[in-house]
Parts: structure tokens; C-alpha cells; sequence
């Protein structure tokens, strides 16, 4: 498929220049309100002082992600998609060329809420982050595959809610690791900055950092 | 755009074969696990005594859905759509044809859980519902236009969570509202059978059922 296609190349041209500058770049997904902007806040406030920050903050057509991000103290642009499900490669790499890129240490883009389409389109980022919420209910991992299938690290979010939603976090663990036995799984409850450290530590964010 | 023209008519074709047999259907859409099928349940249990009901449940890959609807008693037919992010009038065409059509009053279709492509492609229903929940956050309704626009009745889900999340319900009806003034917003926790009888009311599903 053409689309598919064009996109891993301009992916791959991505990554190039994020290499180039030796910028660690991470894919931040999940399904709407999960928890993807909270998690970006709760890692760059942990990080600010020891890496320079940048973030592509991707939505439809508002701004609100990009500017709580702005507040963390990051370098961010912000992408509109219009109607698009997704993020593409193409989009990201005019993002870059709006960015600091030889200030930069830390890359974090944040997709469009959705857990389908951003399976497909590869960003160029050396890793992805998927986040999802105990309030989805037991089944979305098994659901939707795909997407934790190209998962890196997966944080299960709000999971102090999940008494009064009935849905046990070492399910939804067990649920990754059946279709993804080499992703890192962390519990979150980004509200109240719990397991952002687990978080920093999956993605190999601590070398060097001494956090 | 080809496609989306392809769609309009194939969602008239399903729109007069349900005229034809003067069965009343509606869209169920809404983000991942907000509450679609939970919904689907709760309608279906109270109006399977003065209504035959039938069920196109829409899902990626699984029959989760579609199992628990069975029990509800709705004559229910599954529909995979893959990678595909949307149901389409062309699956829910097919889904019909394995219905018992001259038996049915009422058919929910389940659209796959997703705020963005289900809003471009009508599937010929009646009614369209849109079920968001609280655990999303503040922000759903005015970051994913599109699909508010398009709906006839709003279903704020998952209430009783709203303390916990800061989120105010009353909020998120001001926005689909400022989106939508004719849409019909209701507040529900499907998971107590709150809010059933007034999204019955607001679909005009009570005309001689004196529920
Ligand atoms: N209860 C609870 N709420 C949380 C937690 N983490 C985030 N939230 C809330 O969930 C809502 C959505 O969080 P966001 O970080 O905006 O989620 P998002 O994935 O970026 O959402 P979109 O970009 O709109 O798809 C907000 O109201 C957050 O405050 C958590 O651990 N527990
Ligand atoms: N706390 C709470 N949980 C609810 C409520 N309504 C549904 N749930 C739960 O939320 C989870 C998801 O509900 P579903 O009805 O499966 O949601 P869905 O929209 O059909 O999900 P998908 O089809 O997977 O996108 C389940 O665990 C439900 O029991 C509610 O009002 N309050
Ligand atoms: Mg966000
Ligand atoms: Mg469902």
C-alpha cells in the first residue's frame, strides 16, 4: 500500500536526522484521555534539569495538549490533523524542522488519541510508549493487538481507580505480554506521579541522569 | 473522495432495506471502553419484553462484544473489521442480510470504539448515539468535533467516577451543546442502570412501549 509505504520512508529519514543529533525520540500513544499528555508533563518535569526537553504535541484541532506541555518547561510544536486518526512520518518531519534540534537530548511525540490507527504509521522514533487506562475496562489489550504488538513499554494508567472499576492491572499485564512478550509493562497512576520513575527506567532514561 | 461517496450510497441502500421492514436503527459509537456495549445491554433488557432486537457488533478482531449481547437476548451478528479503524455501510450491509429483518423491531450497531473515523462514514442507521465517558477527562468533546456534530443524543458515561476524575459532567454537556445545540445529552452510569430510561426517551424508543 503506496501510503504505507511513503510513510516508513519518511519515518526512516526521521529517525536519520534524530540520530544525526543524537536525540532520543519516543512515540507516545494510547486511546483518548488515557493519560499520554499527563505521562509527557510527569516525565519532563522529572527530567528538565538534567536533558533539554522538546515535544510534537499531535490533535485534531485544538491546542490544549501543547500547552500544558509548554508549562513543563519543554520545546514544544504542536501538529494539527485535521480529521486524520493518526500522526504520519510526514507530519513529524515538518514538526522537527520547527524544533531546536541540536539543543535537544529528549524527543517526545505525542499521537491522537486512538488505539487502531497509529499501529500503522511509524513516526521515526527510536521507541513507543503506549498508554492505556484501567477506566477502558478488561478488554482493550485483546482488543486491539496490533498496537501492543510494536509497543516498547506499556503504562497501565489510573489504576487507582481500578477497584471501582473491576479490572485487575496484572490482567491487563498478562494481556501485553501474551501478545507482546518482550514489552516492558508498567502501573501508573500519572494524577499522582506514581510510577513515573518505572516509567523513566523502561524507556533507558536514567542513564547518566542519576534519577 | 471516492471512498466516502462509495459509503453515502451504500448507507442509503441499508437506510431503505431498514425502512422497508420499518425497523428503527442506531449508531452506537464512542471512544474505547467508554460504554457502547454496556449500553447496548442495558436497552436491550428493557425493551426485549415489547421489542425484538436485533445487534451488529462491530470489534477488530474478537467476539467479546457480541457474546455478551447474546445473553441480553438480541438476535446479534458479529462483524470483524480488522485493521480497519470504522465500521462501514458496506460490513453493515452484509450484517444485515444475516438477520431475521422481518422479525425486528429495533438494531443497534456497534460501531468499533473510536472518536474520529466513525463520524466520516454514515452506515444508515436512524439515530446516531455517541457514548463518552468521564475517566477521559475534560476535553474529549471539544478536541473530536466531528463526531458530536453528527449525533443525535450525547451519553455522558461513567458519572459516578466524575469526583474522583475533577471532571464535571455539566461541563461536557455545555460543550456537545456549543458543538450541537440540537443534540440531546444525557447523563448515565450504565454500570448501576442510571440514565437507561433517559436515553430511551431521548432515542424515542418509548412510543407504545410504556416503559
Ligand atoms: N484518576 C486519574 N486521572 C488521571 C490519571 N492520569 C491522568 N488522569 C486524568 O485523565 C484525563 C486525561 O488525561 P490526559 O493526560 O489529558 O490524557 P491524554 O491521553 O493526553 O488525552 P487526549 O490527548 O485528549 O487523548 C485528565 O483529566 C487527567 O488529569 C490517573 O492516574 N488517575
Ligand atoms: N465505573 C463504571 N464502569 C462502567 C460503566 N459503564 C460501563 N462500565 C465498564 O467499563 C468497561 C467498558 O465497558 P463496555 O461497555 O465494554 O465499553 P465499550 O465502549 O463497549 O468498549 P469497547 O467496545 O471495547 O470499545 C467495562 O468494564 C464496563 O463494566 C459505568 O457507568 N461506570
Ligand atoms: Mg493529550
Ligand atoms: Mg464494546
Amino acid at each position: 500500500e503506496d501510503l504505507l509505504k511513503r510513510n516508513q520512508q519518511l519515518a526512516q529519514a526521521n529517525g536519520q536526522l534524530l540520530e544525526k543529533h543524537g536525540i532520543l525520540a519516543i512515540d507516545v500513544m494510547g486511546s483518548v484521555g488515557s493519560g499520554k499528555t499527563t505521562m509527557i508533563e510527569r516525565l519532563s518535569s522529572r527530567l528538565c534539569q538534567t536533558k533539554t526537553i522538546g515535544v510534537v504535541a499531535g490533535d485534531l484541532t485544538t491546542t490544549i495538549d501543547a500547552d500544558r506541555i509548554v508549562e513543563k518547561g519543554a520545546q514544544v510544536v504542536e501538529v494539527n490533523t485535521g480529521k486524520e486518526c493518526h500522526l504520519d512520518a510526514n507530519l513529524v518531519g515538518k514538526a522537527l524542522r520547527e524544533l531546536p534540534l541540536e539543543k535537544l537530548d529528549l524527543l517526545f511525540i505525542e499521537n491522537v488519541g486512538n488505539l487502531i490507527c497509529p499501529a500503522e504509521f511509524p513516526l521515526g522514533a527510536h521507541k513507543r510508549l503506549v498508554v492505556i487506562s484501567v477506566t477502558e475496562g478488561p478488554h482493550m489489550v485483546v482488543k486491539h493487538p496490533h498496537i501492543f504488538r510494536g509497543a516498547d513499554v506499556v503504562a497501565i494508567n489510573k489504576v487507582e481507580l481500578a477497584a471501582p472499576m473491576k479490572v485487575d492491572p496484572e490482567e491487563l499485564k498478562k494481556d501485553v505480554l501474551a501478545v507482546n512478550p518482550g514489552a516492558q509493562v508498567v502501573k501508573t497512576s500519572l494524577v499522582q506521579d506514581q510510577g513515573t520513575k518505572d516509567v523513566i527506567e523502561a524507556l533507558g532514561l536514567m542513564a547518566g541522569s542519576g534519577a
